[in-house]
């Protein structure tokens, strides 16, 4: 089971996550007291590119309209702003004694707050994404109830020049964010829902044509095929609400059904 | 910002790599 449920977090964080598992580990054993070498400038390099994170990471919140952004993202930079102090704090007492235990804790603290602050960022900003894609998801849902309205070719053409643009958004995006994500049920799932919906919009866009001849014809299997038509609308509906459940899913809610 | 974003947090990650090296290469030696 991937820890990062997208592979550009797990290509940052994996590795630092595994050499912070290790930095634990080491300060467990070696407990009697091996010197600590003079750490000044790897804490300097560390502090300056949390400094530069904190920036971009406030420019996008100031220029974000997501709200859940703009209210989650500060505790994050905070989170990896307390760290960069902890090592900061580390280094100087390791400067006047290389064998402070104070300064080994804090060392270990503020690596993990790094690592944990900087996982908060990245998944604070990725969620935000995720989002703008299922507005989009939404925007098709909004489209396909209108579908059971349409009783006019007319009505039928706009209603395509509406629905095609939206669909194309949502089936690149979420054919990119498959890609994207480290958990395999998931991006099958996405996969498999996309290349549903795909399969169904024309035949959709078939069952209203014909509803609309039908109904001109004054027959009686109007009644039929606007059944068929409604089942198609809410065939593809059912694909687009899993594709937004699945969007939203992270290993760590998996681990929690398990 | 999304690549900027990336692009900071990988240069941070890189940065607390090398620190925790250096912590270790003492450490271990």
């Amino acid at each position: 089971m991937p820890v990062f449920h997208t592979k550009t977090i797990e290509s940052i964080l994996e590795p630092v996550a595994q050499q912070v598992s290790r930095l634990v580990i080491l300060h467990e054993e070696a407990e009697d007291g091996n010197a600590m070498p003079d750490l000044e400038k790897p804490v300097l390099a560390v502090s300056r590119a949390v400094v530069n994170l904190v920036k971009v990471g406030r420019s996008t919140i100031d220029s974000s309209e997501d709200p859940i952004l703009k209210q989650d993202m500060p505790a994050a930079l905070n989170r990896v702003e307390a760290a960069a102090r902890l090592l900061e704090e580390a280094s100087a007492l390791l400067k006047n004694d290389p064998l402070s235990q104070p300064a080994r804790k804090k060392l270990i603290e503020g690596a993990r707050g790094i690592l944990q602050g900087t996982s908060a960022l990245l998944l604070c900003f990725d969620e935000s994404e995720v989002r703008k894609i299922i507005r989009e998801c939404k925007k098709v849902l909004d489209y396909l109830a209108v579908a059971e309205v349409i009783e006019t070719m007319e009505d039928l053409v706009q209603f395509v020049r509406d629905l095609s643009p939206c669909l194309t958004k949502v089936s690149r995006e979420v054919d990119h964010r498959s890609q994207e994500l480290t958990h395999q049920v998931h991006r099958e799932i996405l996969t498999r829902c996309l290349d549903s919906v795909k399969t169904l919009s024309p035949i959709l866009i078939c069952s209203m044509k014909i509803f609309i001849q039908i109904l001109h014809q004054h027959c009686k299997e109007s009644e039929e095929a606007a059944e068929n038509r409604n089942y198609l609308a809410g065939r593809m509906s059912d694909e687009i609400n899993e594709i937004i459940r699945v969007l939203q899913l992270t290993t760590y809610d998996e681990e929690e059904w398990d | 910002n999304a690549a900027e974003m990336v692009r900071q947090a990988k240069i941070l990650a890189t940065a607390t790599s090398t620190l925790i090296q250096s912590i270790k290469f003492e450490a271990e030696s």
